[in-house]
């Protein structure tokens, strides 16, 4: 018999469903069904054949194609470090208000004090009622020195006062937590252009909170073509998410997820696992 | 108004002299998808447009209306029906301490609208105070202080106590002493799976009696809003919801989803990181920012 397109929209319908309903973009859903719509119609396939299995078993595979950066290009962050020549390594956060930068920022410090290497954070967002405090508090815990100005300050300027702290003493890593912005604010796309440009981080890091909905796409999209970001970090993962904006990051930076918040304590701090996202999808 | 999509397919459906069941499902897949996009439920928009399509298939007009107004208007109505007509105001009794407590996920923007709110008030004449019960956050404390001293207006917390109920009713008691009409109480984020948080929450609820428990929803949340939603609204009575970050790109379908699991209606929203930015709730504005 003959998988006729009528038959594959029909199965791809429920599961197409089902990724939505898992918080995958409602853009990429349909992008992805396509290409097995595209792959699969007027394929001849055996008369005992499932075509519900079929097209469910061609959906997985082009859900992990899409997750596949992450593996192919996964960064181990810890060699990254201890790689570069001319310290420090400089890493930037950004992303929308409230997605965890800011607790992720401590995490990471966190991992490299575990893996014996030396950092400091920039505390890099000068609007926000009591976020230096929150950034100090958190460098105080760590037992780790923060770069700070006062409310007001130039978060660029900031960011390069840490640079310049961690070149003089020989400083591994400077860890830039920026302020939460929402993309369609151009004057906020300018500031955090302008920190990227200052200190030409090594690695530019979007910060996404996995319970977000079609949003991430747009979120995603328009920092990375502003910024060309270098990965991504999950945050709130323990929330019980289905895994959807996953895949909506990967699928439109093309950048891997180098780690995924599980918990608001320090060790909340996971890599990305890839099989166990697929499985949350495609169960 | 409805986005390009979605009007194209009205276009086409009035278009056809006699209901054409063609046109009206291709109508229903638009609506769905626009929908969908939108962060709403996916249950509720397989509910919400199966009883649309069933409505639209009438062949019986009402008198002195096009199909094209009677699909619109029936789109509205079953959106409208779980949203309401109309904003509610927050009610104060006059008179006595009003406590208003604020409660949702971690990072929906409960400390900012907190101050948002405490201005709202103020401005209103109402005398207000905020009261910091977040013991977890690092830095919450400073964070609302700073928003008080911003608007001027009384602080309370206890930096260095671990008992969120404990500081509840310490601010409560101070500021019915000094007469306050409206005790905005800010709370610790928390989700579903935090059991222990779930149970402060329940604990800060049976202690100090809120007049209102506020649900603040984060604009963009997606298809998690409609079950962590009910989970709030099973441990705890929420009286309203306030959905923040609007100036962004969240289409507000979490927020929708939250007012149907709860049956809260939104009171206001939240239109940027300044404390002036919380607006009422405008139904016919959330809903054209819905449908796209
Ligand atoms: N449960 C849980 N909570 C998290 C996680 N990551 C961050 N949070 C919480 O989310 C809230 C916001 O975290 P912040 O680090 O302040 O977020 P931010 O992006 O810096 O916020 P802004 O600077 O205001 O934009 C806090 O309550 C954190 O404890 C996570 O992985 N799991
Ligand atoms: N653009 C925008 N940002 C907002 C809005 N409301 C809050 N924010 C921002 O969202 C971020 C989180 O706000 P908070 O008030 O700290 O959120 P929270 O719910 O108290 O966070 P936790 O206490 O950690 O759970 C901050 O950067 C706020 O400035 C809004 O309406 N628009
Ligand atoms: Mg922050
Ligand atoms: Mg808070």
């Amino acid at each position: 018999k003959t998988i006729t397109e009528r038959k594959v929209d029909d199965a791809l319908w429920e599961l197409k469903l089902q990724l939505i309903g898992s918080d995958v973009s409602v853009i990429v859903a349909d992008k992805i069904s396509e290409e097995v719509k595209k792959n699969l119609v007027g394929v001849k396939i055996g008369l005992l054949e499932n075509i519900n299995e079929i097209v469910k078993n061609s959906l997985r595979k082009a859900v992990e194609d899409v997750l596949r950066v992450n593996i192919n290009e996964k960064i181990d962050l810890i060699s990254e470090i201890k790689n570069k020549k001319n310290k420090p390594y400089i890493i930037a956060l950004v992303g929308v208000n409230g997605v965890g930068k800011t607790l992720t920022a401590a995490k990471i410090a966190f991992l490299l004090k575990n893996k014996g290497l030396n950092c400091i954070l920039a505390a890099s967002d000068t609007f926000r009622a009591g976020s230096i405090e929150q950034l100090e508090k958190h460098a105080n815990n760590l037992n780790i020195k923060v770069i700070k100005q006062g409310y007001g300050s130039d978060a660029a300027a900031v960011a390069y006062d840490a640079v310049n702290y961690a070149r003089a003493r020989n400083i591994d890593a400077v860890i830039i937590d920026t302020a939460g912005r929402v993309q369609t604010d151009k004057n906020l796309m300018e500031e955090v252009k302008k920190i990227i440009r200052v200190v030409e981080p090594d690695l530019k890091i979007f910060v996404g909170d996995a319970l977000t909905g079609n949003d991430m796409l747009r979120q995603a999209e328009e920092f990375n073509n502003n910024l060309g970001l270098d990965g991504a970090i999950l945050t709130k993962v323990d929330a019980d998410i289905k895994g959807g904006a996953a895949l909506s990051i990967s699928y439109i930076t093309k950048k891997p997820i180098l780690f995924i918040g599980v918990g608001g304590e320090y060790k909340d701090l996971e890599e990305f696992n890839v099989e166990k996202f697929i499985e949350m999808l495609m169960p | 108004s409805l986005g390009k999509k979605l009007s194209e397919a009205v276009r086409k459906l009035v278009r056809a002299p006699l209901v054409d069941e063609k046109a009206v499902k291709e109508f229903i897949i638009e609506l769905q998808r626009a929908l969908l996009e939108a962060d709403t439920n996916v249950e509720l928009v397989l509910e919400l447009s199966k009883r649309i399509e069933k409505r639209a298939m009438e062949v019986e007009l009402p008198p002195g209306i096009t199909r094209r107004e009677y699909v619109l208007k029936m789109v509205y109505e079953e959106l409208t029906s779980i949203l309401g007509k109309r904003s509610e105001p927050i009610r104060l009794k006059p008179g006595q301490s009003n406590v208003i407590m604020l409660v949702g996920i971690q990072g929906s923007g409960k400390t900012t609208t907190a101050g948002k709110l405490a201005k709202y008030f103020k401005k209103r004449g109402v005398k207000t105070a905020l009261v910091c019960t977040d013991t977890f956050r690092l830095g919450a404390y400073e964070q609302l202080k700073q928003l008080a001293q911003q608007i001027e207006v009384p602080f309370y917390g206890e930096p260095a106590t671990k008992d969120a109920v404990k500081i509840a009713k310490n601010g409560i008691n101070f500021f019915k002493e000094e007469k306050i009409e409206a005790i905005i109480i800010d709370t610790a984020g928390r989700h579903k799976e935090e059991k222990s948080l779930f149970e402060e929450m329940i604990s800060l609820s049976k202690e100090i009696k809120p007049q209102e428990i506020i649900l603040v929803i984060d604009g963009s949340l997606g298809q998690q809003a409609y079950i962590q939603a009910k989970a709030f609204a099973e441990a705890t009575n929420i009286g309203s919801i306030i959905v923040t970050k609007l100036d962004g790109s969240g289409r507000g379908g979490g927020a929708l989803s939250a007012v149907a699991a709860t049956g809260a209606p939104i009171k206001f929203i939240g239109m940027g990181e300044k404390i002036d930015d919380l607006e009422s709730f405008d139904p016919p504005s959330f809903l054209s920012r819905l449908l796209g």
